[in-house]
C-alpha cells in the first residue's frame, strides 16, 4: 500500500493508468468467497466475540472491494483521473487492512477455543485433592484424560503454527512439563488414597506431595493460557 | 472448516497482489 501511495504521488506527471478490470474483478471474486466463508463462520460459531467483531471487519473487505470496481470503472472513462487514484488506493488498503483484521478476530476465536480446553483441565486439577478413593481415582482419570490429549493436541498445532520463536519454546516446554507431571500425580493421588484408607501414617506428607504436584500442573496450564494470549498480542503488533 | 478462510484470505491476498503488480508495472513504464 504505502508503494501505491508513492506511485499514485509520481503519477501527478500525467501518466495514463492501464485497464484493470480483470485484476480488479480478480480481487472482487476472491473477496466475494471470502465474505461468504465469514459469514458461515459467524453463523456456526458460538463465540460471542467473533459474532461481534467479524461483520465490521467482513464490511470493511467488501466496502473496499467496491471502491476498486468504481475505481476501474473510472479509469476505463478517463485513465488519468485523480480520484480513481485515490479510490484504487483506499480500495486496496482496505483490503489488506479488512483481510488483517479478519483474519486476526478469527485466530483471537481460535485461541480462545483452545484456553477454554485449558481451563477445563484447571477445573479438573482443583478436584484431585479431594479425591480420596480409588473409585473416585478412576473417574478423575476418565474426565481429564480426553480433555487433556484435547490440550495437548490443540497447543502443539497451535505452537506449530507460531512465528515467535521463544513463545513456541515455552509452549513446548510447558506442554512437555504437563506430560511427564500427569502419570505422577496420578502415582500420588494413588499413593494418598492408599495410605489414607489404611489410616497409616503419612497420610498428611502424601497430600501435600499431590497438592505439589497439582499445583505445579496447574501453573503450567496457566502459563501455556497466557503464552497462548501474548502471542495474539504480538501479531497484532506485527500487523 | 476453520482452515477455509485462511485459504480464501490467501487466495485474496494473491488477487490483490496481481492487482498492485498491474498498477505498479503501467504506473512505472
Amino acid at each position: 500500500v504505502s508503494r501505491l501511495v508513492i506511485l499514485h504521488e509520481e503519477a501527478e506527471d500525467g501518466n495514463a493508468m492501464p485497464d484493470l478490470e480483470k485484476p480488479v474483478f480478480g480481487v472482487s471474486r476472491a473477496v466475494a468467497n471470502l465474505v461468504k466463508v465469514g459469514r458461515e463462520t459467524i453463523q456456526s460459531s458460538d463465540d460471542a466475540i467473533l459474532r461481534q467483531d467479524m461483520p465490521a471487519a467482513l464490511q470493511r473487505v467488501e466496502m473496499a472491494s467496491k471502491h476498486l470496481e468504481e475505481a476501474s470503472a473510472m479509469l476505463k472513462l478517463d485513465p488519468f483521473s485523480q480520484p480513481a487514484r485515490k479510490k484504487l488506493i483506499e480500495g486496496s488498503r482496505g483490503i489488506l487492512q479488512g483481510t488483517s483484521a479478519l483474519l486476526l478476530c478469527f485466530d483471537e476465536s481460535e485461541v480462545r477455543k483452545i484456553i477454554r480446553e485449558c481451563k477445563r483441565v484447571l477445573d479438573y486439577l482443583a478436584v484431585a485433592e479431594v479425591v480420596d478413593t480409588l473409585e473416585d481415582l478412576v473417574r478423575f482419570v476418565k474426565d481429564l484424560s480426553p480433555c487433556l490429549s484435547k490440550v495437548s493436541r490443540e497447543v502443539d498445532s497451535r505452537q506449530k503454527e507460531l512465528t515467535h520463536q521463544v513463545h513456541r519454546d515455552i509452549l513446548i516446554r510447558c506442554l512437555e512439563e504437563v506430560k511427564t507431571l500427569t502419570p505422577i500425580l496420578i502415582c500420588s493421588m494413588k499413593i494418598y488414597i492408599q495410605i489414607h484408607s489404611q489410616g497409616g501414617k503419612g497420610s498428611d506428607e502424601a497430600g501435600v506431595n499431590r497438592d505439589y504436584l497439582a499445583q505445579r500442573m496447574t501453573d503450567e496450564i496457566n502459563e501455556i493460557i497466557r503464552v497462548l494470549q501474548l502471542t495474539t498480542y504480538d501479531e497484532e503488533e506485527w500487523d | 472448516d476453520s482452515g477455509e478462510m485462511v485459504r480464501q484470505a490467501r487466495i485474496l491476498a494473491q488477487a490483490t497482489a496481481q492487482l498492485i503488480q498491474a498498477i505498479k508495472g503501467e504506473a512505472e513504464r
